[in-house]
Order: C-alpha cells, then structure tokens, then sequence
C-alpha cells in the first residue's frame, strides 16, 4: 500500500508516525512545489501526517488541500 | 486497510482505540484545518474515532461531517 | 472488514460483542452528533450493534437509520 | 464475512445457529425498531436466521421482509 | 461463502446435505413466510436443497421460486 | 465454488460424478418443480451432470434447457 | 474452474485428458440433447476435449459449436 | 489458466511445449471442425501453438485466425 | 501470468530470455502467418522479444506490429 | 508495486529512500527528456522522491507536475 | 508483474536496473522498430529504464515517448 503526494506550494511537510505501542514522529520530508513523494505504510511507518498544500492520490480516491 | 482524514477545522482529534479484550484511548492526534492524517488499522489500533469537522475518504465511500 | 459509524444525534451507542460460545456485550462506545467511529471485527468482536440515529458504511452499501 | 441487519419495526429476532454436526440456536438477540445489527459468520455461527421486518444488507444485495 | 434464503410462504424447508463419500440430509430448517435464513457452505454442509416458494439470493445472481 | 440449479419439471436429476481416476455416478439427487438445490464441487465431487428441464445459475452466467 | 457444456443434440462426448507428461483419453461422457454437464479441472484432467453440437460456458465468455 | 480453442476448419492441431530449459513438442492433438479443446497451462506445458484456422478464448479477450 | 501472440506474416520469431543474473536467449521459436503461440513466463523465461508483425494480447490490451 | 515515471524535461531525478527505522537517499537516478523509469518498492526502498517534470502512473491514477 | 514495450524507432534501449542494496545496470537489451519486448519483474529487476521512442503498456495504463 501506498499514497502519492504531488507539493502544491514549498515547504510542504511528509510525516512519518511510529507504528506500535507508542506513536511519534519518526521522520519528516519536505517537499517544495511540484515535487511528489510515493510513500508506503511499513514496519516502522503506520500512519502518516501531512502539513501545506498537496495533491494526494489514494486507494480511496484523490484529495487536495488547496481549496 | 487504511482511512485518510482531512481536517476542515482547526482541534480535530484522531483517536487510536485499543485492540484486545480491554477498549481504551491509546493515542490522541491533534489536526488544525487542511492538515491530512492517513492512518491505519494497526496490532495496536482496531478502531478509530474522529472528533471534529472531517472530510473522511475510507473503502466504503467518502464521509463528511460539516453539514 | 471494518465499518464507518457517523453519529446524527447524541447519545448514539456502539457496542461490541463477544466473539466465541458465548455473546454478551464487551465494550459501548457513546458518539455525540457528528462524531465518527470506524471500527473493525477483530478477535474479540464478531458483531456490532447499534442504537440512535447513525449514518452507516458497510463494504454492502450505505444505511441510515434516522428515516 | 458478516451481514448487516436493520430492524424495521420492535421485536425483530436475529438467531445465530451452531456450526458442526449438531444445528441448533445458540444465540438469540432483540432488535428495536431503528436498531442495526452487523454480525459475522464464526466459529460458532454458521447459519443466522431472522424474523420479524427487518431490511438486510448482504454481499448478494439487499433484501428486505416489509413487503 | 454463503447464500441469503428469503421464505415467500409458510412451511419452507431449507435442508442441509453432508458433505463427503455419503450424500444424505442431515438438517432441515422450517422457515415461515418473511423469515430469512443466511446459510454457510461448511465442513458438514457441501449441498443444499429448497423447498417451498423462497427468493433466493447468491453470488451468481438472484432466483425466484414463486413464478 | 457452487451452482444453483432451480427444477422447472418434475423428476430432474442431478448427478455427482466422482473426483479421481475413475469417473462414475456417487450421488443422483432428484427433485420436483420449482424445488432448487444448491451444490458445491468438493473432495468426492468434480463434475456434475443435470438431466430435465432447469434454470442453471454459475459463475460464468446462466443457462436453461427448457427452450 | 470448471466449464458449463449444454448439448444441443444427441451424442455429444465430453473427453477428459490426462493431466502428466502422457495425454491420453482417460474418460469420455455421452450427453443427450438437453442435458448438462459441468466440469472441473483436476489433478487427473488437464485438458477436455469436446464433440459435437454444444452451447459452451467458460470464464473467458460463452461459445457455441452449432454455428 | 485454460484457454479455449474452437476449430474452424478440420486439421487443426494444438500443440503442448515442454516447460523447462528445454523447448520441445510433447503433444499434438488434431481437431476437426466444430470440435473444441480447453487446455490448461499445466507443470508440463508452459506454451502452446496453435496450427489452423480456430476461434480462440483467452483471459485476454478473443482471437480468430480466419480471417 | 501468459501472452497470446498471432502471427501476421510469415518469419515471426518469439525468443524467450533466461531469467536469472544473466540475460541471453534460451530458445526461438517461428510462427507462419495465422499461426498462435501462447507463452507463460516461467522459471526459465522472465522476458520474451518478438520480432515481425503481429497482434498481441496482453493483460495490459492488445497491441500489433503491423501499423 | 510499481509506479512509471515519464521525464517530461532534462535533468529529472528519481530518488530512492531506504526502508527501516531510517529514512536517508541511497540511490538517485536521472532522466533526460522522453526517458522512462518504471521502479518497483522493494526490500530497500520504500519511499520514492521524484524532482523535475514528470508525468507519474500510478495504481491510484495518473499525474503531472509540469502544469 | 510485466510491462510490454513496442520499439517505435530503431536503437530503443531497454535497462534492467539491480535490485539489492547497490542499483547499477545489469542488462541493456536493443529494439529495432516494431520489435517487442514484454519484461518482468524478477529477483534481479526491480527498476526498468527505457530509452528512445517506445510505446509502453502496464497496468496503470499506456503511455508513449514519440510525443
Ligand atoms: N502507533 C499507532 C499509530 C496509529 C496507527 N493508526 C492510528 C489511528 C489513530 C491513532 C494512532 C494510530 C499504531 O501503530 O497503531
Ligand atoms: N478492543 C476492541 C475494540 C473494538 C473493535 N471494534 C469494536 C466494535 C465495538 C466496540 C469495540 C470495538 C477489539 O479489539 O475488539
Ligand atoms: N458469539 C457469537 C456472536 C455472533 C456472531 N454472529 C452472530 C450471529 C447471530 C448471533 C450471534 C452472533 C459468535 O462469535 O459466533
Ligand atoms: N450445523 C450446520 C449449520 C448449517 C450451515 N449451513 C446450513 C445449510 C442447511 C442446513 C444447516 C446448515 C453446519 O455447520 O453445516
Ligand atoms: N456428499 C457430496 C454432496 C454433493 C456436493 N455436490 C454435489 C453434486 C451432486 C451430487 C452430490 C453432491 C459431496 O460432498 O461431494
Ligand atoms: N474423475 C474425473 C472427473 C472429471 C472432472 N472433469 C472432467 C472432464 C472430463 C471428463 C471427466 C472429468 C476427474 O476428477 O478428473
Ligand atoms: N498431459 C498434458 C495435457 C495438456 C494440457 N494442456 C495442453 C496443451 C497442449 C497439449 C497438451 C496439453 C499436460 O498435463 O500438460
Ligand atoms: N521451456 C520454456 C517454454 C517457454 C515458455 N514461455 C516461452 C517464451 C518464449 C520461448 C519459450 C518459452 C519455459 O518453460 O520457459
Ligand atoms: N535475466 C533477467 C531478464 C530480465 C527480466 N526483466 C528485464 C528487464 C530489463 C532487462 C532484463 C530483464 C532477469 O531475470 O531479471
Ligand atoms: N524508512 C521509512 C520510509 C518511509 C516510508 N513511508 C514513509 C512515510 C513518511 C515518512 C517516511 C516514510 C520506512 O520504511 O517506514
Ligand atoms: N536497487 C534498488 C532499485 C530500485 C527499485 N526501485 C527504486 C526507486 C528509486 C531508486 C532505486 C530503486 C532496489 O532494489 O530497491
């Protein structure tokens, strides 16, 4: 499984929450305008918080966060 | 399996409940407005609860809670 | 397999019941107007009942229960 | 697997029947009218009968007993 | 897998044959007009037999026994 | 997997041919009109022969032979 | 997998070929006009050879030989 | 995985491939006109050749070679 | 996981790749025109070239050589 | 899994980022204008960065960033 | 998992990229226009890279490079 996020402005932040027991963050990417990160649910990775403008493609459909 | 919440107003919460014999909140997720969490069912989450104005995309349809 | 319960009034309530030779109620979740639960089947919940006025997503089509 | 059952009036009866050799009733739950019960087959339940009006959501489509 | 059998008249009889080398009934469930019954292919169960004036539903479509 | 076979005569006849080296008749089901039986392919039964007029539901589509 | 064979005349032979590094006729069934028969693959059948007038179900569509 | 092949004309011939580091012919079966072969891929045949005017189902749609 | 290959002239080559490390070709087969080859990927085969004109069924669409 | 990326300009990069508690680049690839990279998520790579124009398949739909 | 790519110009490169820690090339095969090369995914190919004027089928689609 995986999600696509397409940076609609910079500074666009990827955020990557611990899975298990605890939940924190364990990593953040950021993305200026137009650049895309393709991103799984993994091991270590069981949800994930994005902050600024995005297009996101999903399973379940697309969504923005411009409007 | 995982659902894709967008926060359509500042103070959403995201709630983990716990697997097992036993049901409590295991984590709280604060959202402001645009800010999109894509979470999944975990060995350590078996439901979730949302508390706030959400756009909410899941595999049985789209959801919102702002009408 | 999980379903989508969004609440149209308070005091809705969902509860879980005992997977196995015996079924009574494990767990009762109270939504108010507007609150979501997405909730799974899992090893100790084989059934879900539900009572007030919901929204309800399920992978055979959507129900409401407010008409 | 599970169905999804909506009761179209009081008194609405849903009868989990035993898997094995032997068939017989091992659980007999109430319904309400407006009461929702989604319920998997299990272990223990591998036949469920309903009476009373009920609408029925399954994988096969819906179906409903108030006609 | 499972099939949804709607009774459309008093006096259905939905009957269970056994699986293995031996074919013979070992089940026969009553159902009255609006009663349903959701039966499980099982372990014991390989065949199925209806008789009475049912609507049938299964996953190659529905059928009608009362025309 | 199953078919489902709705007698539109009576005396139609349903034969389990068996699974192996040898194929030969282990099972002649009869039924009368408007009776239905529902039957899988299992360890003893790998093809099935249909004598008298039915309504035939598979997963490749239906098919009668009273035309 | 199985196939649907329908015979549209008398006669009709439904051949089973071993399964192996040999292909040999390892059974031959008489249909009838009328008559049906649905076959599986098996450990013993890879191939099925058929002779004369059928109308044929399979999962890439229907066919039919009287054409 | 089968496929089906209806012969168009007589003489037809379907011919297995050996799987393995070796390609070679194992098997040739003829087909006269309106008879028909389902052939599975199977742990002796990774490939098939088909000689002859024929109307071929495959899970990648339909193709004739008559024309 | 199989191609169906029809030849639309005479001379068509379908070369199969070994799979492993190394990458050569393992055997070539010729097909005349209107003649079929159908060919699985397997242990030895992870790539296959054609060469000449021909239509190709894929479980990506169709596509020919010959425009 | 596997995403196609189109390089819609010179100079684009695809970046790998490695799987596990740590989340650092380990490969960068480039691609001039028309090129194609089709990149599997592997045992390694569990998160794709993609910087430059492109036009992006995905299993959740197609998308640019030159617009 | 495999992807079809028809030459649409002589000189078409097809790069099968290493899977593993370290990404180099290990295989680069040559098309000549209207040749066809249908690729997996293999324990050695987890990257694809294709130069020059091809039309490329895979399951999120097709796409071209002569544009
Ligand atoms: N650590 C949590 C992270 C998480 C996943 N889904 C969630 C939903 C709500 C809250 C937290 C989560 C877990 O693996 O389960
Ligand atoms: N602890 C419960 C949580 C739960 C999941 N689904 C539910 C439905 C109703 C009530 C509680 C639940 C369990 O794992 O089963
Ligand atoms: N304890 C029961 C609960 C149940 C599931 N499905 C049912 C249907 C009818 C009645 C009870 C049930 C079981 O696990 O099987
Ligand atoms: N005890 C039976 C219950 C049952 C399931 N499906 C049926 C169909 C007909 C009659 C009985 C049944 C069994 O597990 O097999
Ligand atoms: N005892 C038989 C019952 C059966 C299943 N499918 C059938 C079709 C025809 C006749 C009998 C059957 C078996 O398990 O195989
Ligand atoms: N005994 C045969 C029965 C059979 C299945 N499919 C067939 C097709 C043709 C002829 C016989 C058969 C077998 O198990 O293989
Ligand atoms: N004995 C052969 C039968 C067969 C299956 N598919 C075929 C295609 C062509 C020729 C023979 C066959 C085998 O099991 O492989
Ligand atoms: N012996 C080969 C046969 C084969 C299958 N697919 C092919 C494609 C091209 C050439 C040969 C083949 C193998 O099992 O792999
Ligand atoms: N020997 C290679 C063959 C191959 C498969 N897909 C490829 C793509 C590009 C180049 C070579 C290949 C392998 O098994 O992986
Ligand atoms: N190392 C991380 C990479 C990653 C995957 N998905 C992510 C989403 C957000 C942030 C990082 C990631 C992991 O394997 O889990
Ligand atoms: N060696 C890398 C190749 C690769 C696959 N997908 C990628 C995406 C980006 C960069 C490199 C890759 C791996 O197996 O993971």
């Amino acid at each position: 499984e995986y999600v696509v996020i397409k940076a609609l402005e910079n500074g666009v932040t990827i955020i990557g929450l611990t899975r298990g027991k605890d939940t924190r963050f364990h990593h953040s990417e950021k993305l200026d305008k137009g650049e895309i990160m393709i991103a799984q649910f993994t091991e270590h990775t069981s949800a994930i918080k994005i902050r600024g403008k995005v297009e996101l493609l999903t399973k379940h459909g697309p969504i923005r966060t411009d409007d």
